[in-house]
C-alpha cells in the first residue's frame, strides 16, 4: 500500500487571475509530486492539493512568498486513510 | 450479505463485494434487473452494466455511471445505493414508476474496475486507468480526458505522468471504448449522467470550448431544478453551469462526447464534500450523499421522460 504519512492537503484561496497562474506554476513542477484534488480554476474557486511530506515546506514557502492564502484542509492524509480502513474492517468483523 | 436487504450501504466495499451485490440484485429481481458485460478492462476484469427494464424493445434509455475516477469512492457507493433504490421504488413511487414504465435505465457502478481495485490494494489515491504507457514509466490515462470530443485540445495533458493525461489517442482506453461501443450500438439513449466527486457541481457541455451548447438554456434551467431538488434534503449547495465556465477547460470529457452523439441531456455531477475530507469522505456520509443526489437524478429523468426528442 502506498503510504501517505505526513502528506497534507492544502486548501488554497486565489484572489485573482495572477494568483491562479502562480498556482499553475506549481502544477508544472513535477518533482514536487503534487496531486491536485481540485485544480486551479478561477479566482474565488478553492484549490485543494495533496502535498507529499517532503514537499510541504517548499510549497508553503512558495505560497507565502507570493501572498497566496492557504489553510491545511487535511493535516495527515494517512490518518484519514487509517480511519477509513478501520471503519471497513469493523464492518467486516461484524 | 445474504441479500441486498442486509447489504450494508453505509460502508465502502471492494470490487468483489460490489460485483457480488450486483448478482444478488439480479437474482432478487429477475423481471426488472439484468447484468450486461460491455467489455473487459485493460487488466482483464469484466466491465458490468446493470439494466433496469420493464419491457419493450430498445426503449429510450437513461445512462448513469459512477466511479470513472477510481478514488472517488462515494460515487461507486452511491451507485450501489441507486441500484437498490430503483428496485425499491418501482411500483411504489408514482413518478419513478412512470419513468421506468417508459424508459430503461443503464447503471455502470464501477466504470474503472482496474483503478478501483488498485485503490483497495495499493494506492487509495489512484484516479486513472491502469494501462501501461509504452513511452513512460508512468501508468494510466485519465478516462475523463480520453473521449473523442475536443480530444488533444487544451484542457488535458500529453504527459503520461499527469493525472489528466489524455492517452495516446481518443478511446485508447478500453474502459472508454466499451461505453462508446455500447452507446453507439444502443442508439436510443436520451440522457447520460456521469457521476464524479467532489466539489458540488452539476455540469453540462461544453468543457473543451467556450461556445455555448445549442441546448444551453434548457440544460441550465434543468440544472437549476435538479440542484434545487438536491438541496431540499440536507441543504447541500451545488453550483451549476457548463464545464468550461463553472470550473475550467477540460477536453476529451465524457459528456462532451455523449452530447456530440445527440444525447441532449448530458450531465456530469461532482458530489459533495461539504467539509474537509475531499476524496476521503467518511462512510457515514454515503447514504445522505446518495439520497440527495437521487432527487437530482429524478428531476433529470422526469424531464427526459416528459420532453421526448
Amino acid at each position: 500500500h502506498e503510504d501517505f504519512v505526513g502528506h497534507q492537503v492544502l486548501r488554497i484561496s486565489v484572489a485573482d487571475e495572477p494568483q491562479v497562474q502562480k498556482v499553475k506554476e506549481l502544477e508544472d513542477l513535477e518533482h514536487l509530486q503534487l496531486d491536485f484534488w481540485r485544480g486551479p480554476a478561477q479566482p474565488g474557486s478553492p484549490i485543494d492539493v495533496r502535498v507529499p511530506f517532503l514537499s510541504v515546506q517548499a510549497v508553503k514557502a512558495f505560497l507565502e512568498a507570493h501572498s497566496v492564502g492557504y489553510e491545511i484542509m487535511i493535516e495527515d492524509v494517512q490518518a484519514l486513510l487509517d480511519q477509513e480502513q478501520e471503519q471497513m474492517f469493523a464492518f467486516w468483523a461484524r | 450479505a445474504e441479500s441486498t436487504d442486509t447489504f450494508n450501504y453505509a460502508t465502502y466495499h471492494t470490487l468483489d463485494e460490489i460485483y457480488g451485490f450486483m448478482d444478488m440484485l439480479v437474482a432478487e429481481n429477475p423481471g426488472l434487473v439484468s447484468k450486461l458485460q460491455i467489455g473487459n478492462t485493460y487488466e482483464g476484469r469484466p466491465i458490468y452494466v446493470l439494466k433496469f427494464s420493464t419491457g419493450g424493445n430498445n426503449r429510450p434509455a437513461i445512462w448513469i455511471d459512477t466511479g470513472i475516477h477510481s478514488r472517488e469512492w462515494v460515487t461507486q457507493a452511491s451507485g450501489v445505493w441507486f441500484a437498490k433504490k430503483i428496485t425499491q421504488d418501482y411500483g411504489q413511487d408514482p413518478t419513478f414508476t412512470a419513468i421506468l414504465d417508459s424508459m430503461d435505465i443503464f447503471l455502470e457502478i464501477v466504470t474503472n474496475p482496474d483503478g478501483f481495485a488498485y485503490t483497495h490494494s495499493k494506492n487509495r489515491m489512484w484516479r486513472k486507468t491502469r494501462s501501461l504507457n509504452p513511452s513512460s514509466a508512468c501508468v494510466g490515462v485519465d478516462p475523463n480526458r480520453n473521449w473523442d470530443a475536443g480530444f488533444g485540445m487544451a484542457g488535458a495533458s500529453s504527459n503520461p505522468c499527469s493525472e489528466t493525461y489524455r492517452g495516446k489517442s481518443a478511446n485508447s482506453e478500453v474502459e472508454v471504448r466499451s461505453i462508446v461501443d455500447f452507446v453507439k450500438g444502443h442508439g436510443n439513449i436520451k440522457a447520460f449522467i456521469s457521476i464524479h466527486s467532489y466539489s458540488q457541481l452539476l455540469l453540462y457541455p461544453y468543457g473543451y470550448k467556450t461556445e455555448p451548447a445549442p441546448d444551453q438554456q434548457e440544460l441550465d434551467q434543468l440544472s437549476e431544478s435538479a440542484v434545487t431538488a438536491l438541496a431540499s434534503l440536507y441543504g447541500t449547495k451545488f453550483k451549476y453551469g457548463s464545464i468550461i465556465k463553472a470550473i475550467y477547460q477540460a477536453s476529451g470529457s465524457t459528456v462532451d462526447w455523449t452530447y456530440s452523439q445527440g444525447i441532449k441531456y448530458s450531465f456530469t455531477f461532482e458530489l459533495r464534500d461539504t467539509g474537509r475530507y475531499g476524496f476521503l469522505l467518511p462512510a457515514s456520509q454515503i447514504i445522505p450523499t446518495a439520497q440527495e443526489t437521487w432527487l437530482a437524478l429524478l428531476t433529470i429523468m422526469e424531464h427526459t421522460l416528459n420532453h421526448p426528442y
